[in-house]
């Protein structure tokens, strides 16, 4: 399934 | 980065931008509420303790030095200046914020994805900024009318969530990358609570007419 986590946004 | 993402980051910088302006040209705050500026400058020092531990990109850097820095500096605009401080409506804005605070917090304790020190205050920061803006609507529906530059600070502040979640959107087709969904339900009530505002702002908008909210 999709991966978790956006720790690239703001 | 997607197109979404970036014009999210840039509908966020022009809300800051226009608030600078509106305080350093009109030397007045009227109309903004400092407890909704105060829980910006926590959410941002909240969430970016990752500068110190986490390296993206230069773009990410600068910004969250620019979202930190500036809403400090509001802060201090509001707080010290001199001439600034006299024009604060410190009588309308009396949202009771610490609450804000503690329930965002106390939530954070309870539902967050790790628990550490950064994660637990990352889930912060996301809910307190869901709720940030509450004081800054309650001001407004209190004082009805709304000076331009006022408007189009929190229009442009509302805008960026909502580009926000089209990123989220966008990204989950194209990269099979599912954000976390702590910020993909804060982001939604976060967006929602802005709902009645952008309504009463694109009907002035419509009809050449002066922004009021009615009380």
């Amino acid at each position: 399934g999709p991966k978790s986590s956006h720790k690239d946004e703001l | 980065m997607n197109i979404f993402r970036l014009a999210g980051d840039l509908t966020h910088l022009i809300s800051i931008l226009v608030l600078l302006l509106k305080i350093y040209a009109t030397k007045s705050c009227s109309g903004i509420s400092l407890k909704t500026q105060e829980l910006y400058a926590l959410v941002f020092l909240a969430r970016y303790l990752d500068l110190f531990t986490d390296f993206v990109s230069v773009y990410n850097t600068v910004m969250k030095l620019v979202f930190i820095g500036s809403s400090l500096a509001i802060v201090w605009c509001m707080r010290m200046h001199r001439i600034v401080k006299r024009s604060y409506n410190r009588e309308l804005d009396t949202f009771r914020h610490y609450f804000l605070v503690a329930g965002s917090f106390v939530l954070a304790l309870v539902v967050h994805e790790k628990f550490t020190l950064q994660e637990i205050f990352w889930a912060f920061s996301i809910y307190l900024e869901a709720v940030a803006i509450l004081p800054q609507l309650v001001l407004l529906q209190r004082s009805g009318n709304v000076d331009n530059l006022t408007g189009q600070y929190v229009f442009f502040l509302g805008a960026y969530r909502a580009f926000y979640i089209l990123n989220w959107i966008y990204r989950y087709f194209t990269e099979q990358r599912f954000g976390r969904w702590i910020s993909w339900i804060s982001g939604l009530v976060q967006t929602a609570l802005y709902a009645d505002f952008f309504y009463y702002y694109f009907m002035s908008w419509k009809n050449n007419a002066k922004l009021q909210l009615p009380a």
